[in-house]
This record gives C-alpha cells, structure tokens and sequence, in this order.
C-alpha cells in the first residue's frame, strides 16, 4: 500500500510504500491516550507476484478500535462489522446507514465509503475501491483516510499517526533522476539525509473512481529514514 | 377440492391450482373442472379452503361456456338479497372457518345432464414473513381421483430468491415425489406437482384419492440489501428486513391465567410450553410470571435478570402452577404493566432494552373489573403506548374479540391458541417470533409531499426473521429518484438506513414484472392498507369509525375485494328459479356461530338466476 502524508504548512505532501507479504497487519495507528487503534492486513494481487519489486499490495481488511469504548470496527471488502462488547452488528457494502451512540457514529454509504467519528475530534474515510469483478489481476480494496486528528494524543503513533504531529522536513538539490519526468532530490527530515523522487498519489476521498493528484516526494525503500524505526517495527500479529 | 353430491356420472376432469406470487403478494386461481355424464341433474359442491388473511377476489361459473362473473357489492346491498332470503326460512353461506388458518369455500350447484361446469375461484394474500420464510399454505382434497390434478407456484421476487422448498404431508413415497418439482435460479422460482391418476391412488387398486392434506411452499429472498423498494405506475413498496443485528435485550412479563377452566391438559400445556421458553431465554433478558385466577400472584415482586440460577428458580415455580378458582385479568394485567413501568423509571433494566407484556387466558374476566371496555381503557391508560401486549387466546370459550381489540389498541397482537396436541408448540411458536427484537421505535420516513396515501410507517419493533413493508403511491410519477429511511433503536446503537432508489434503474429491473402480473404493487398497497384499516376500525368509534370503514369500503369496492365490508354476488340459471346464498368471512370473533354452506331458493327473483354472494366478516 501507500502512503500520502500531507503537510498543509508547506503545501506539500511525502509519501512512501510499504511493501510486505499479502496477510501481513500493519500498526497504522495507534494512540495511548484516547485508546483508539488502526491496523490494516494486507492483500495481494490476484495473480501473487513473489518479487517485491513488481508486485502491488494494498489494504484488504482494517480494524478500527476504541479501547475506552469497549468498541471494535472490522472493515473488510464484503462487509462492514461493528462490535460493541461481544454484541456484533454486521453490514454490507450494500447497506447505505448511519450508526449513532453516544460519543460515536459511523455512516456507511453504499458502496463507497466508510466515515467513522469519535466525539468532535476524530474522523476517519475508509473507502471502497472496487474493480471489475472479472478483471484478472486486482481486487476489490480498501483506502483509509485520516480527515480530523485534532482528538487524538501528543502520544499517537504508527505508520500514520507518527504523522499527526508537526514536523519539518526541507528538500533540496532538485536534480533529474533516472526517469526523466521524475526528479529527485535531497531531504532532510527526522535528522536523516534521502534522497526523494517528485512523484504523485491520488487521494480518492471525494472522487473514488478518478482520484484528485496530489503531488509528493516520495520516500524509497518503505519509508525509511522517514518513519520512526523501520517498517518493521510495525507488523502486529492481529487485526485487534 | 370438488365434493361430488353423486360420484356416479360425475367427472372431475381437472382441478388447478395456479399461484402466482409477485414481490410476496399472491394471485391464486383454483379451477375446476367437471362434466355431467349420467342422464338428470346432479348436484356439485366446489370446496376450496384458503387463508384466513387472503381476500377472495373473484368467483365465476362456467355452465356450458357461458360465465357468469361474480360481482363485488357493499356487503349491505348484498345482504338484503340474502335477508330476504333467509327471512323465508332458509339460510345459506358460502365460507367458514375452517382449522387454524384456514376458512372453507363453498358452492353446490346444479349440474344439468350432460352439461359442464367450472368453477374458478380467484384470492389475494400478502405473504408475511416468519421466522426468516414466506409461507405459502394450500390445503389438498380432492374427493375423487381427478384426470388433471395440478398446482403450480411461479414465484418472482425482484430481490432474487436464497430458498425455496415445497413439502406436502401426504407425499409418502418415491412415486408421489416424483410429482413435485420445484426450482429456483435468480429472480424466479417454480413449484409444480402433478400426480398423475395413478399416483393419487391411496393403493394400486383403490378409486380413493390419498392426496389429502397441507401443501406448504416456503421461500426467502437474498438480503444484500437491509431495504428493497419496488416502483411500478407510481406505486411503491419498501420491504425492510435488516440482518446482522443483536438482538436488543427484553424485558417481559408473563402474565397467565391459572383459573379453574386451566385445569387439566391446558394448564399442563401451558407448563410445557413455559419451561422451554425458559430455556431459551437469555441471559441479558429480565422477566417474571404473573398468575391470576381470582386473585393475582407474582413469581417475584419485581422483574429479575435471566441468570441461570433464576432461571432454574422461574423453572421450578413454574412447575408448581396450580390452577385455581375465577378470573382477574384487569388486576393481572394492571400488575404485570405496574412492574414494567417501574423497572423502567427506577432504571433497574437496561437503558437500551425493550418491555414486552404477553397474556395467556382461556375465559372472560369474571372477577374484579370484569367488562371489557373498561379493562380496555384501564390497560390502554397504564401502558400509554409505551410497549406492547400480546394476548394468546386458549380454547373456543373466550371473549377473542377483546383481547384482540386490547392488544391492536396497546400495538401488540393476538393470537389463538388452538386446544391441540401441539398447544404448546404453538405458544413457544409466538414466543420465539417475538423474542428476537433487532430494533424499536422503527420509523420509516420518505421525503416531504413525495407520497401520499401510505401504510402503517411505524413500528414498535422489528423482530428477527420478519419484515416491515410499508407501500404507498407518489405523489409525482415523473419524479427521478425517491430517497427513503428508516430509522431504529437497535441493542447498542441508533440506526438510520437510507434506500435511494433511481426511477430508471428501477424500471429496467422491474422489467420482467410482466412475468406475472403488471399492478401488482397497486392492488398489494390496497391490500395492505384495507387490511390496516380494518385493524383501526375494530377500536374506533363514532366519526372515526364510519371514515375508516368508509375508505375500507370504497377501496374493497375498487380493488373487487371481499372484505368484511363487501360481498360478492355470482348469478346463474338454476332450476327455472332464482337462487340466494352468502357466505360471511368468519373472523376471529365471539363465539361465532359457523356459517352454513349451502344455497337457498328465493322465489321471488327473476327466473334463471342463481345468487352467490361471498363475504368476509
């Protein structure tokens, strides 16, 4: 899958891949705080390519969960299931409806997307990408989408919400790379030196079959040097 | 089935049953067939027993080719004929009640020598869901091997169907089996089965039909969808079935009438069924038992949490019923709604739960507050709409207008208990229906001014396995999309589902309806909302009363059904004279007497003309 970080303060954005084996689950978030976690598993292609060089992977299943709330959303790409406690609610991508309690909500839009709020504070996207179903190489995915962070914790972390927090980054020496459309650069961030790639990513939010460019630099080899740690750090055994 | 008055000379060539079923809502055709052979008149009955919830919509006699329609009247302008009648002494009904779910049909006629005739009778019904299945039920008896004996059921449901099985009681063997076949793929489904003369015959040599009993088609749709709205000629109906929901928990009381006229099989019933319910209570349920006979009794002062060990405590009490003395059901029932009010405001059951008052009697109140409009009015001001009541009505010997009057007026229902081995199959039967609520306070809401004339739009619960259908008819057919929601209580959260329907999807979806039959979402919407009118009417009075039955009336007329308002009224040539006979749809009312099938001679009508009238009451 990858990764879009945008940086409002410098109109800008980073982004990065992380390439692991089809099954693996990803810490994306995580916040002590507040309690709220997101992990994703990850998916292949239909046709599994062993090289990691070529292959694609994306999001396939994600569980959202709220510690305080005692709450838990699994998202797959069938089906949407809500577990409060051991109480379970199931809905399908079919479904077009909106869940309340108190200090939650969750609208399914049917076939679309996902949009989960705790409080005022936080909400996220998870949108449904879906292909031809005869089309022989890819699967139905997801996309997750972190639309308001203000709720959650200095402490946040993961993949994604090490990001939550300000932080700077400067680039440098735009020279071209090894395609010519591509150029790369060097920037400093989390007192690392890398070299980027100016490249684009399509933020899927508003139109989920075209997708809005939004221009990047992008980070080789999954992140490194701009994630904390390696992407390693962040494989959990579970989904929850 | 064709009741043959004399077998010699009279054959039964063909009997069909023709079943249609669009989007839930049956269109059933019953014809017979038969021909005179011998040389005088005979005498033919054509029995056909059908739901008690359908609505006959036509009747016609074929005598050698010509038909005489039947023709749908006010059921006062149609029983003046039949009055006139029966004031010379005669009586005459064409439909009765017949078992638990079923009310007979029936017409003799005269058969000329040589002459044909055929019978067609014509019924609508709704298909309600139970317990996750649409049951379509069709009583087999033919009273005689007939050459051509056919049903067949072509089922098409837009949603595409999951099931679809067809059982009969009589099919015993391999042979007989190999008469029914049934399949499904997609949107449509088939039922067919046709024995053949052979495989009617209860033995190789035998002339007796052994093709006597229930035939029962069950299916269900796919459910991808919680909601499925259907759009044809600017009527609507939005089917609402949601699955994958806990179960909300429940508060209930039981409140049972362990009077004298309990004693016996009823009361050991009663106990049976008790103890299973018990056991498939569950845990985060609260209940208690409330018994009443002259006086009132509780299992417990106050309602209790479903733990296992009161569980086995409920269980033994239960055991320990004895039955006793009169029948107090105004201080039982008072007490039961006392018990669930005050959990709710002392807040001793879950914020997020649901009450639920189920009564078990087999008498009228005889002690105590012991007339019923009072008992009414009592019961009506101390639930205040806030949950529902259930009345299970035991045995013959009951006041069953009543409680069906007082559970309809509280948003509950009623429901006979018949006096059957399996009494207490049929009250676990109710419980479990009403056991799984997935949702209250459902509400189900389309846009402002889009939609007129609508059904019953909420609902106090939906229960697991069944399905709310709201139709109505809009307001503009041009219009392009029709949004609609329902809103709920479920067990954790709040939920609100949307169905936005866009008109030109719809219509190329719907464009097999022609498979079947093109109106039907307009007759199901008269259908339903007749039969919702009939409901409010039985607790309406005055102004109120006379606009429901009004509007019943001019709909019944409109949609030829045979109501309890209407009758419908077939003439034929009949012995140089003419004829009256009526038949009242027997409800579910007060020591009904059975109507009596048969036909009465009325002098002073015009020759040649025989009077049918069916009608429901």
């Amino acid at each position: 899958p990858h990764f879009i970080i945008q940086i409002p303060e410098k109109d800008d954005a980073i982004c990065f891949n992380i390439d692991e084996d089809p099954g693996t689950v990803l810490r994306l978030i995580q916040d002590p705080v507040t309690g709220l976690t997101v992990n994703g598993q990850i998916i292949g292609e239909k046709t599994g390519r062993s090289d990691s060089q070529t292959r694609r992977t994306y999001f396939g299943k994600l569980g959202i969960a709220s510690a305080q709330m005692d709450f838990r959303i699994e998202v797959t790409r069938e089906n949407i299931t809500l577990w409060n406690g051991d109480s379970l609610s199931t809905f399908s991508w079919l479904d077009t409806v909106m869940v309340t309690q108190d200090g939650l909500s969750v609208m399914i839009n049917r076939k679309k997307n996902m949009v989960v709020s705790f409080g005022d504070g936080v909400t996220f996207v998870v949108v449904l990408h879906q292909v031809w179903k005869k089309e022989p190489a890819h699967h139905d995915f997801l996309g997750f989408y972190v639309v308001n962070s203000r709720g959650m914790s200095a402490q946040t972390h993961g993949l994604l919400g090490q990001f939550f927090h300000p932080f700077d980054f400067q680039v440098s020496d735009v020279h071209p790379g090894s395609d010519p459309t591509k150029p790369d650069a060097t920037m400093v961030v989390k007192n690392h030196q890398l070299t980027v790639t100016r490249g684009s990513q399509k933020d899927y939010r508003k139109d989920i079959s075209v997708g809005r460019n939004v221009a990047c630099w992008f980070v080789h080899n999954n992140g490194q040097g701009l994630i904390d740690g390696i992407h390693r750090d962040y494989i959990v055994p579970n989904l929850f | 089935s064709l009741l043959l008055g004399a077998v010699d000379g009279i054959e039964v060539y063909s009997t069909k049953v023709n079943c249609k079923v669009t989007s839930r809502f049956a269109h059933n055709v019953v014809t017979t067939r038969a021909v005179n052979h011998a040389n005088t008149a005979k005498e033919v009955s054509f029995d056909v027993e059908l739901p008690k919830t359908a609505f006959i919509t036509n009747f016609t006699l074929t005598i050698d080719g010509v038909t005489y329609p039947g023709k749908v009247k006010e059921k006062e302008v149609a029983k003046k004929q039949y009055e006139k009648a029966v004031s010379q002494g005669k009586t005459a009904g064409l439909v009765k009640a017949s078992g638990r779910k079923l009310e007979k049909f029936t017409v003799s006629v005269n058969v000329a020598a040589g002459s044909k005739v055929t019978f067609e009778l014509t019924y609508e019904e709704l298909l309600k869901r139970h317990k996750g299945k649409y049951e379509m039920y069709l009583k087999v008896q033919p009273k005689q091997l007939v050459k051509h004996f056919e049903i067949t059921v072509d089922i098409f449901e837009p949603q595409g169907i999951s099931t679809l099985d067809a059982e009969a009681s009589f099919i015993t063997n391999d042979l007989l089996g190999s008469a029914l076949t049934k399949s499904f793929s997609g949107k449509k489904g088939h039922v067919s089965f046709k024995p053949s003369l052979n495989q009617q015959r209860s033995c190789p040599t035998c002339t007796d039909s052994l093709l006597k009993g229930d035939f029962i088609i069950t299916y269900d749709v796919n459910r991808e969808s919680p909601a499925n709205v259907q759009i044809v000629n600017g009527y609507f109906v939005h089917f609402f079935a949601p699955q994958g929901l806990p179960v909300v928990p429940k508060s209930v009381v039981f409140v049972i009438d362990v009077s004298g006229s309990m004693h016996g099989r009823k009361m050991e019933q009663t106990k049976d069924a008790l103890l299973k319910i018990l056991e498939d209570v569950k845990q985060d349920d609260y209940l208690n038992f409330i018994l009443f006979s002259g006086d009132v009794t509780t299992w417990k002062d106050s309602l209790v949490p479903a733990t296992p060990e009161n569980i086995q405590e409920a269980s033994k009490f239960v055991m320990d019923i004895q039955d006793r003395g009169m029948t107090n059901i105004n201080d039982a029932l008072l007490r039961g709604i006392s018990m669930l009010n005050k959990a709710r405001e002392e807040h001793t059951v879950p914020e997020r739960s649901t009450s639920i008052i189920i009564m078990l009697t087999d008498g009228d109140a005889n002690v105590g507050e012991s007339r019923p409009e009072k008992i009414q009015e009592n019961v009506r001001n101390a639930i205040g709409g806030k949950f529902p009541l259930y009345n299970l009505g035991f045995g013959n010997n009951l006041n069953y207008n009543f409680l069906e009057n007082m559970a309809l007026e509280n948003h509950g229902l009623a429901r006979r208990i018949y006096e059957d081995s399996d009494a207490n199959l049929q009250l676990q039967g109710f419980y479990e229906e009403v056991a799984n609520p997935l949702l209250t306070g459902v509400e189900v809401e389309y846009p402002q001014n889009a939609i007129l004339d609508l059904t019953q739009n909420s609902y106090q619960h939906f229960y697991d396995g069944s399905e709310i259908v709201v139709a109505g008819r809009l307001a503009d057919e041009d219009m392009n999309s029709f949004k609609a929601a329902v809103k709920g209580h479920g067990a954790i959260n709040d939920l609100t589902f949307t169905e936005e329907v866009d008109m030109k999807e719809m219509e190329k979806a719907l464009q097999e309806r022609d498979y079947i039959f093109g109106d039907y979402i307009e007759r199901l919407w008269a259908y339903l909302t007749i039969e919702q009118l009939l409901d409010k009417r039985k607790n309406a009075q005055g102004e109120e009363k006379e606009n429901l039955t009004a509007q019943a009336l001019e709909l019944s007329l409109k949609y030829h059904f045979v109501t309890p308002l209407t009758s419908m009224v077939v003439t034929k040539p009949e012995d140089n004279e003419n004829q009256t006979a009526i038949a009242n749809k027997p409800g579910e009312g007060t020591r009904r007497q059975g109507e009596v099938p048969g036909t009465v001679k009325d002098p002073e009508s015009q020759p040649l003309l025989c009077v049918f009238s069916v009608d429901g009451d």
